[in-house]
């Protein structure tokens, strides 16, 4: 494994974005990775609409919470096709779910996996390298009061509560780190990103992960 | 506009300024890399209404990675 890797530095990531007072960070990690996978097979960085997922994945809660799985399980089932955040813009509230022919430009989920990797960080790194972006749930309790740094406390791993992507890891300094992209803005964190301590399962991070295939 | 709601913000800002002390007393025997915590956009928010508004992600139950299982299936994908 390379002892640094960054999505980023493939141009596989879009700007950090901001879910305002709606709670759909689950429907902003899974579009994030769909962005970047689809980036990762060759195609141009697009940025995809969010406010589609958060409207029609009718198993999850809209603005009031939902599952990354259940909306990739929808994705993947229906076969969906996610339309342009240009056409399809963010709204920050619920609401009626707008369908697109068939024949519409979109993106179209193939497969997903779902694991837990809890004790396998290092094998956590690679897959990060071979799948793409990763879409993670996490205790975000204490991230209320981030502003930058390495988290390495105040972090349990059993309260699974804010769905966020992984775009990259950095093993080089003393303690190696996830890089996490974050969907509350740039002012949050350090320009909208969070770095979390690899290989104690901080933050829950290895609990709930999942990749999307295109 | 509303008194009430500017006393509420203002006592919800005045406890995170004491949980930031606490929260930067473990950091600072750390490395100059570790977490900092302080003021930001929620600082003005309870606990509660940070979660209820925030922290709506709903974890499933998903199976241990196996590496030779889900990497020979990907394979097969």
């Amino acid at each position: 494994l390379p002892t640094k890797f960054d999505w980023r530095d493939k141009g596989a990531v879009n700007p950090i974005q901001n879910q305002e007072a709606c709670g759909g960070c689950w429907a902003f990690s899974i579009v994030g990775a769909v962005e970047s996978v689809h980036v990762k097979n060759g195609g141009a960085l697009k940025q995809l609409s969010v406010q589609q997922v958060i409207d029609c994945s009718y198993n999850n809660h809209g603005c009031n919470g939902g599952s990354t799985v259940t909306a990739l399980d929808w994705l993947n089932k229906t076969k969906e096709k996610l339309v342009s955040q240009s056409e399809y813009p963010f709204k920050a509230k619920n609401g009626m779910c707008h369908y697109f022919a068939p024949s519409h430009d979109g993106i179209s989920v193939k497969n997903y996996q779902a694991h837990n990797f809890s004790g396998q960080e290092k094998e956590m790194m690679a897959r990060l390298i071979e799948w793409g972006p990763l879409a993670v749930i996490v205790d975000a309790v204490s991230w209320q009061d981030y502003l930058g740094g390495i988290i390495q406390h105040h972090c349990s791993s059993h309260n699974p509560n804010h769905a966020v992507l992984v775009i990259g890891y950095d093993t080089t300094g003393d303690v190696p780190y996830w890089i996490v992209r974050n969907s509350w803005g740039t002012s949050w964190g350090d320009e909208g990103y969070a770095y979390i301590k690899i290989g104690a399962n901080m933050c829950g991070i290895a609990d709930s992960v999942t990749a999307v295939f295109l | 506009n509303n008194q009430q709601e500017y006393y509420q913000r203002k006592i919800n800002f005045e406890s995170s300024i004491r949980r930031h002390v606490y929260l930067n007393s473990v950091s600072k025997h750390l490395t100059n890399h570790s977490a900092k915590y302080g003021v930001n956009q929620f600082s003005d928010l309870s606990p509660e209404q940070f979660r209820e508004t925030y922290l709506t992600a709903q974890a499933k139950v998903v199976p241990k990675y196996t590496p030779l299982k889900h990497g020979n299936s990907l394979k097969r994908n």
